[in-house]
């Protein structure tokens, strides 16, 4: 799966998801990436967020309106992002990732499995990383 | 407002054979939607040429490098949203298509639906002149290998475990390892 979201100098959010699905699923299933509020979402009230993992799970918990929901209660991106994807694991032991971009720019990323590889660019400068912790910059 | 954009790759146990590939993969998608967003672009338009981006490398599960289901073929979703007044567009279980966040755009801008699946996203693709591709184009060597393998497993599997409650009663791990879109 893969995914990004955006806020352009105009302040307006947005996300996209895109995925393959899992090898060897079953014909039909759908995970949660084409699922509004599951895989991907965006309102420029709050910010946008696009969603990565166990597509059941994410969908069970609607995990990008969720990061958006706790958002518009006052958390800062990646602690909105960091809290729902406790909530996912704890809720229905599920794992995965998110990309968080708050209506004022805060940025978010978190992921609850072994490596997730994430990028942002923001002010000339490009954050990049896969493992836990990682967060290697480059002037652009 | 200071233009932003943030990629992922997917979460999940990434071998260390794609660790490489998918960082240089996302780091020129972040480029990409920033170009987008520098030269005055929308943030729509930046994340669609990010995703396209991924979509077209085959480090990722997305567009070309996408995983095969259990009879061997490609189905593939996406979704795009635009924060400004809640607008979405997504498909699901398209097939022969290089880049379905862009027919996820088209589902937005052209129709007044929200999702359309399987044949009829295919044929709403048809309609608007998205170009179809061959599977072959989409499938690496990889996703081939990697669903040969997990067809070889979950025969074992089923050998193994007879009924479904020993299936689903399978350590976490193992779930973990198979289970991730």
């Amino acid at each position: 799966t893969v995914g990004a979201v955006a806020l352009d100098k105009f302040g307006n959010t947005a996300a996209a998801t895109s995925t393959g699905g899992i090898t060897a699923k079953r014909p039909g299933r759908v995970g949660d990436s084409p699922i509004v509020g599951a895989g991907a979402y965006a309102d420029n009230e709050s910010g946008a967020v696009s969603t990565t993992g166990h597509g059941e799970s994410i969908t069970k918990v609607c995990l990008a309106r969720e990061v958006t929901h706790l958002m518009e209660t006052g958390l800062a991106a990646q602690v909105a992002s960091e809290t729902a994807l406790q909530k996912m694991a704890a809720r229905v032991q599920g794992s995965g990732g998110v990309v968080t971009v708050s209506k004022d720019g805060g940025i978010g990323k978190h992921f609850t499995t072994e490596r997730m590889a994430w990028a942002w660019i923001k002010e000339g400068k490009l954050h990049y990383g896969l493992e836990c912790g990682e967060n290697f910059v480059i002037n652009l | 407002f200071e233009p932003v954009v943030v990629i992922h790759g997917g979460a999940w146990a990434i071998p260390d054979k794609l660790s490489s590939a998918s960082v240089d993969g996302v780091c020129s998608a972040a480029r990409t939607g920033y170009d987008v967003l520098r030269r005055g672009g929308t943030a729509v338009d930046a994340v669609e040429a990010s995703v396209r981006s991924m979509e077209d490398c085959p480090a990722f599960d997305a567009g070309t490098g996408s995983v095969l289901n259990t009879k061997g073929e490609v189905e593939m979703d996406s979704v795009i949203m635009d924060g400004r007044r809640l607008q979405c567009g997504s498909v699901a279980c398209v097939q022969n298509i290089k880049n379905p966040v862009s027919l996820a755009r088209a589902v937005m801008e052209k129709t007044d639906h929200t999702l359309l699946v399987g044949k009829g996203a295919n044929e709403f693709a048809e309609e608007i002149g998205i170009q179809t591709v061959p599977t072959d184009s989409l499938v690496t060597d990889d996703a081939r290998e990697e669903w040969l393998q997990f067809m070889k497993f979950k025969t074992t599997v089923n050998v193994l475990f007879r009924s479904r409650a020993e299936q689903t009663a399978l350590p976490s791990t193992v779930c973990d390892t198979v289970g991730h879109d």
